[in-house]
Formats: structure tokens, sequence, C-alpha cells
């Protein structure tokens, strides 16, 4: 019923938490119902969403089994139809204490099994940190599908192959069999650049109809946005970047549609 | 002999690779010794300079205590003065693999004191990757300073205070009393923008003198460099990207010299 998308992406900067926090955003605004988990030490889509930190609301005793429920966790945001489980610093200490446990890769999917069995969210979206460790890789096994947001710039295009490898690899070992890579959302796009073009034309070269059509153009009201705790689909509505986002939501849902 | 300095900060894509690269290539060129360790897996430090990626490259079995020295992984780079030791994907799996160790933090350290005694580097830098995972934490428990590069951006401000914070907690708690904040840089600042003169004026406001006054403009010949595999003070040498970093070296050894 909830299908489980994570954001991910080691390459730091890409747009993983902007893209999450705004695809989740216009997706709610369209009436679908959808649950944000923010599995990044930063908090940034919890800050992102106007959420205080607040110490004890992260997944961190319940990814550790004190015996918490998921659905504890979960907080209203501003916006309706949206959900968030905040993050809070001490997610930064799950790393190493996951990695002292058994099963450490699964954690998060045998607490979130329980939870999906009931829950009537359409989507819930992981927002990752930028890297390929515990918490990463507890989201990549949770989930359903993967959508990778990459800067258009040449750094961001060498670790492309890298996170297609892994998922590849979490298909054959059978520790997620069903993940599957929804796309890849090419953002910060400045179209008065050569350089921007050519990663663009390179990427889809590479990974053709999983590339997504809509490209997100560089827009400072995307990056004002969450200093007013709001994605910019409501900070400015008419904003190159809120446009993007709805664009991007639009197209995610004919692919889902069409799957 | 030589100060080792860590380019760190868990917030991703704030210019930490670019800015030990090209702050290591200005140095050089005046004349300066310097050998750049890159430890972050997605070794865009390594490709950044022209290294090829070689399996067996990185200091990954030397952290590991296979017995090899430090002085065994140094390679040349193009630029006169300038060594690396290079990183590879490898070194994703040193986090989990040291977190099963006693004194993990001290890998780094105890690996480097042998290397140092006898070494004829003015400078030590080290890349870190996006997290303050175990090897971030080996870098600052090893190193004499730390940059933190900052983009002018909302989400890169929130995560200033989590590094400077920890910096006074590893000299607290003896892990390195001696670790000093060398400076925080801003980067990829774009003066058309209101919300890059506000952040600016922010950070100088919470951190004062410990923002290095050199200011890196975002400039396209910054991020095009990396695909020819070199920093951008060689690839476009009268580029605003290239100027503003020999301007920051310059400033970097006015104020060790006052230091
Ligand atoms: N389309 C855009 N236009 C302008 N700025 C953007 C855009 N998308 C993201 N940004 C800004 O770029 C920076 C990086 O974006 P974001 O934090 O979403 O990336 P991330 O991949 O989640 O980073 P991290 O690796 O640290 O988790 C942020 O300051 C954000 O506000
Ligand atoms: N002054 C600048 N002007 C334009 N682009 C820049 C500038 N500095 C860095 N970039 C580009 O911005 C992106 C992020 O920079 P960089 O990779 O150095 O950051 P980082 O903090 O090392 O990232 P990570 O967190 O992934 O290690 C790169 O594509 C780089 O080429
Ligand atoms: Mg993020
Ligand atoms: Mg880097």
């Amino acid at each position: 019923r909830s299908r489980v998308t994570a954001f991910a992406n080691q390459k730091g900067g890409v747009g993983k938490t902007t893209t999450a926090v705004n695809l989740a955003a216009a997706l709610a605004e369209r009436g679908k119902r959808v649950l944000l988990i923010d599995l990044d030490p930063q908090a940034n889509a919890s800050s992102g969403l106007g959420m205080e930190r607040t110490p004890g609301a992260s997944l961190y005793g319940a990814l550790l089994e004190d015996g918490t429920p998921a659905q504890d966790k979960v907080r209203h945001t501003a916006i309706r139809n949206l959900d968030i489980i905040p993050s809070e610093i001490d997610l930064a200490g799950a790393e190493v204490d996951l990695a002292r446990k058994e099963l450490y890769l699964h954690s998060l999917k045998f607490l979130l099994e329980p939870f999906l069995e009931k829950s009537r969210y359409d989507h819930v979206f992981l927002d990752c940190p930028p890297s390929l460790g515990i918490l990463t890789m507890n989201a990549l096994t949770a989930a359903h599908a993967l959508i990778v947001p990459s800067q258009c710039e040449y750094l961001a295009l060498e670790g492309l192959s890298v996170i297609t490898r892994l998922v590849r690899q979490l298909r054959a070992g059978n520790a997620n069999p069903g993940l599957e890579l929804e796309g890849i959302v090419m953002t910060m796009f400045d179209g008065r650049t050569k350089l921007a073009m050519q990663v663009v034309e390179e990427v889809r070269k590479h990974f053709g109809c999983r590339v997504f059509d809509t490209l997100i153009p560089r827009n400072i009201r995307v990056s004002e946005a969450p200093s007013f705790g709001k994605p910019v689909v409501t900070y400015d509505r008419s904003s190159a970047g809120a446009e993007a986002y709805r664009a991007l939501a639009r197209e995610y849902l004919r692919r889902r549609k069409a799957a």
C-alpha cells in the first residue's frame, strides 16, 4: 500500500533534501498522503519543514530496539497530507551503535514492517545523509525504490555509477531483491553554462529513460525557502523552482501509473 | 615541522575538496611542499588532481595495520611541490572495519606519527567526506588545525555550530587538545543574491575573525577544472576562482605568520 522511496546519493550537496521535501510537498498538494522520514543527522529536511530540533524526536532509540514503535515518532507538518519523522544529531551515533548489532543493515526494514502494514500513507520518503554508511544502507534495504538527485556538475557525475552499482548489488545479494531505481533527478541546472548541458547529455547517454525529463533549475528562491521552514512550493508558489518541482510530481505520478 | 590541516564539514557539497585541492596547489606554486591525503571514498580530490583510480592506492590497509607505512602510498601529481595519497572506494569499508578496533579514532594519528617525524612537507592537508563518521573523526584527531569550507547558503549555516562544537569537545576531551580552528572559508559566493550577503554577515557575526576575509566566488571555471584533472589555479590561471584561491593562500600564510 505505502510505497517507500529513498533519496540517496553519497555525493554531498546535490539536492537530496531539497528534492525529498519539495516532491513530498507537491504530492501532498495533489491529495497524496506522504510521510517523510529524516535519516540525516544534519536534520535539514526537518528544519526545511519548520520542525524545531527536539531531543529524542528521531528514530534513534527505535532503531536500537528500545521498543518504541515508529508510529510514536510521527509529527504533522504545516502542510496538509504531509507528516514527518524528524531527525536529531544523536542519529549520528546510531551508525556506530548499529554496526555492533547482528543484521545491522535490516534495522529500519524490521522497524517499518509493522508500521507499513497499518499505514494510510501513499508514499513514505527517506532522506539520506551524504554517504553509503549504515543509515543509508538501512534506507536502501527498507525501500521499494530509489530516487538519485544529482547536480549538473562533473564531480557529481563521477559518483552516479557508484550508487547505481550498489542498487544492483543489493538486488543480486538478496538484501533487497525488489529495489528499483525510480530515476535520476538533475538539479541546480543552469542553462547558461556549457558544463550543465554536457553533464545532462552525459547522464542521459548512460542512464536513458531512467533520467527524469524534468530538470530542476538553479533558483535562488529554492535556497531561501529553508530559512523560513518551508518548501519552495509553498514559500514562493510561482517561482521557477516551485514550478519545476510540481512538474516533477506530475512526471513521477505518470511514471508510476505506467509502471 | 609539517602542519596537518583537516578540511571538514559534515554538510555536503560546500567546497571541501575544491578548497583543499586549490589551496594546496596555490601554496605549492609559492614553493611550499604540500601533501594532500584524500580520506573521502568518493576520491574527488584524487580525480581533481588527475590521479587514475588504482585499487589498493589508499591508506585503507595501512589504517587497519597491515604494516604498510604511509610513505609507500605517496604519489607525485602533475604539480611541482604537491604530492598526494589517493583514495579509493574500499576506504568506505574502513569505517565499519575500524569501528570494531580499540582506539579506532586514533588509527590515522598513530599511522602518521612516524611519517611526520621524517617528512619534508610544510603542509599535510586531509580532505574529509561529508560526515562526522570515523574517517573524519580520525582526521580531526590527527590534525593540528581545521579549515571549515562553507557555502553561502542557509542550510550550510545551520551545520557550522555542529562542527565547531565538536572541535571544542575534542580539545576538552583530550582526544586532540591542540586542535585549532584555523578558519571558515566562505565558498560559492554570489554577490548578486541577498541570501549570500546575509549568510556571510551572519557567519561573521558568530565567528568574527575566524572567518577568512577572502570570499571564494561562484565561478564556472572552478567546476569545469576537475573534468580536466586539474585545480582551477592551473586550469585557468586568470579566472576569478583561481585569483580567489591565490588570495586565500596569501591570507592563509599571513595568518600563520601572525599566529
Ligand atoms: N534548485 C536549486 N536552486 C538553488 N539552490 C538549490 C537548489 N536545490 C538545492 N539548493 C541549495 O543547494 C544546497 C544543497 O542542497 P541540499 O541540501 O538539498 O542537498 P543535499 O544533497 O541534501 O545535501 P547533503 O549532502 O548535505 O545532505 C542547499 O543549500 C540548497 O538550499
Ligand atoms: N567556487 C566555486 N564555483 C563554482 N562551483 C564550485 C565552486 N566550488 C566548488 N564548486 C563545485 O561545487 C560542487 C561541490 O564542491 P566540492 O565537491 O568541492 O564540495 P565538497 O564539500 O568537497 O563535497 P562533498 O561533501 O561531496 O565532499 C562541485 O561540483 C564543485 O566543482
Ligand atoms: Mg541533505
Ligand atoms: Mg569532497
